[in-house]
């Protein structure tokens, strides 16, 4: 999918920096 | 004569809450809030061994680099702070995190984003801060999109979001919007959560309590 083709929430929810899961990773 | 029993001396970090407590309040069992206890004592002696996780530890697990920043972990560690006392307790951590796990509600979630979003607390998601978060996703994505590119994506959600068409989403039109596209709330559930004594097991303790 095209970035212009998302809206704006939609990139920022795939964002990495909001993804909380290397939290767990130890 | 007075007698004093010491079979086991549990100190525990500032800011402990009991299991018990933290999971009748939040989508956790007994059993995965002490695994979690078992994970925030990790994180918050990862740098400062005070049993309280700061912005430099939070960073540091999530990026694997202690000065490594951005403006959505910074967002999410504010939110988790729920004292704004500048570090994150264990209750906040469960609490914060129980957000996250699948049996939440979908609008606890809802209203968590929307204060993510809310970058300057006014209560509103307005353009500026969109395009903002949209220009620092773009940036920590090494992607280029010209500034007309952006502006045609935070036009274009407007057109969507804001029905008001006031120029900023209130609270009834984000949940209004978030229902009708659920990828938007992707990011605030993470499937492990709900079961963390099998995902990770590495955290798991012998608990006493059977849930």
């Amino acid at each position: 999918e095209q970035p212009t083709s998302m809206n704006a929430f939609e990139l920022i929810s795939m964002s990495q920096g909001l993804n909380l899961g290397n939290l767990f990773d130890h | 004569m007075g007698c004093f029993t010491s079979k086991h001396v549990i100190k525990h970090t500032p800011g402990y809450e009991e299991p018990t407590v933290l999971a009748s309040e939040t989508s956790f069992t007994v059993s995965e809030v002490e695994a979690l206890y078992e994970l925030f004592k990790k994180l918050s002696s990862s740098i400062i061994k005070d049993g309280l996780i700061h912005k430099e530890e939070f960073q540091l697990a999530l990026f694997r680099n202690r000065n490594k920043r951005n403006l959505f972990a910074d967002r999410i560690f504010d939110l988790f702070d729920l004292k704004r006392n500048g570090v994150i307790e264990f209750g906040e951590f469960v609490r914060s995190l129980s957000i996250f796990h699948p049996n939440t509600p979908e609008a606890d979630k809802i209203a968590f984003a929307f204060k993510l979003y809310d970058l300057r607390h006014t209560g509103y998601i307005e353009r500026e801060e969109l395009k903002e978060m949209v220009l620092a996703i773009l940036n920590e994505s090494d992607l280029f999109l010209s500034n007309e590119f952006v502006e045609i994506i935070v036009d274009k959600t407007f057109t969507q979001a804001d029905l008001k068409g006031d120029g900023k989403i209130n609270p009834d039109e984000w949940e209004e919007f978030a229902k009708k596209n659920p990828s938007l709330l992707k990011n605030m559930t993470l499937p492990y959560l709900k079961d963390i004594t099998m995902a990770f097991p590495s955290f798991v303790v012998n608990s006493e309590v059977d849930d």
